[in-house]
């Protein structure tokens, strides 16, 4: 695991981030429970809980679909290249490419079309950023900066765990699963 | 195009052909080699000065030339992906730089702690001792 450059986190004594969706986006529930369960896995193994903001405005994460240049200096690429970014604490600001085929629920390695990507899987790399994370070179961590289209990876590796507990300690009723019953699959055997 | 589910996508017919990734065309620069210059290498440096591994763009436009600095960014992003360390855009290189990814950048303000900001670790001591 690593952290940005001088370490930043969510200050002191943090227990409740709120995250919204970009009104624009129009975005629905099945999708909202996505970034949701998203949340859930870094909330399980660490001392922040995350609840849905009523508010864009004043939520503390903001997530949004946009594409090309969309105002903050790192544009989109189309198709596949780059799928999303996040910016590192306190900013917020979690990004995702509009131009991507974001397949939401269900088995994308079985997906009619080559260039589809799990949004989850993306979803829970780019939490890891907003909290403070970097790259991983652990192929198997979720924030090892790669991700095939066609593959799940969205369980938590011991690399991601003990990089977000430095950070920000461990949620008390976290006892520790075997990396081994971890899902994590991929179409083409790629971890 | 966002998917609730991935039943949802469309059954494309036999002439469907899929958009080409953003970055598949780098794939012809598999092979190239350090002294040399290639049409569209600047692209490549883009993509590396994009993700950290050429700290400093030049002040035009990076060239078309295989030069030292790639060839160094190409050796510590190979370090970071546990690749074999050459310098050069071999196969396994090209397929992993061409692969979807975040776009937050792996090396940052010239430091990354990723593998290639890590030090060897067999050089270390096993155990060190405190005096009291």
């Amino acid at each position: 695991y690593s952290f940005f450059d001088g370490k930043p986190r969510w200050p002191e004594g943090t227990e409740e981030l709120t995250y919204a969706f970009d009104p624009d986006n129009g975005l629905d529930d099945t999708v909202k429970g996505v970034f949701s369960n998203a949340f859930k896995r870094w909330a399980e193994v660490t001392t922040i809980s995350f609840s849905e903001a009523s508010s864009y405005a004043v939520a503390d994460i903001r997530i949004g679909f946009y594409s090309g240049d969309h105002g903050d200096g790192e544009p989109f690429d189309g198709v596949l290249g780059t799928l999303a970014h996040a910016f590192s604490p306190t900013n917020g600001m979690f990004h995702l490419d509009q131009e991507e085929d974001w397949v939401a629920t269900g088995d994308v390695t079985q997906a009619s079309v080559s260039n589809a990507v799990d949004l989850e899987s993306v979803a829970v790399h780019e939490i890891g950023h907003l909290l403070g994370l970097g790259h991983s070179s652990v192929e198997e961590a979720i924030m090892y900066p790669t991700i095939s289209a066609k593959t799940r990876k969205v369980e938590l590796a011991d690399d991601d765990i003990e990089g977000i507990q430095v950070l920000y300690g461990s949620n008390p009723n976290y006892t520790g699963t075997p990396s081994t019953s971890r899902e994590n699959d991929s179409s083409d055997g790629v971890r | 195009r966002l998917f609730p589910n991935v039943s949802s996508i469309p059954n494309w017919n036999s002439s469907h052909v899929p958009p080409a990734g953003a970055w598949n065309a780098y794939l012809n620069f598999t092979g190239c080699s350090r002294g040399k210059a290639y049409d569209g290498l600047s692209n490549l440096k883009i993509y590396f000065h994009y993700f950290g591994y050429i700290p400093t763009a030049p002040p035009s436009n990076f060239t078309d030339d295989f030069d030292d600095e790639l060839e160094e960014a190409i050796k510590t992003y190979q370090k970071n992906f546990n690749l074999n360390i050459t310098g050069e855009l071999d196969d396994a290189t090209m397929q992993q730089i061409v692969r979807p990814r975040c776009g937050v950048a792996d090396v940052i303000n010239g430091t990354t702690t990723m593998n290639s900001g890590k030090s060897n670790t067999t050089s270390t001591p096993k155990f060190h001792t405190v005096a009291h």
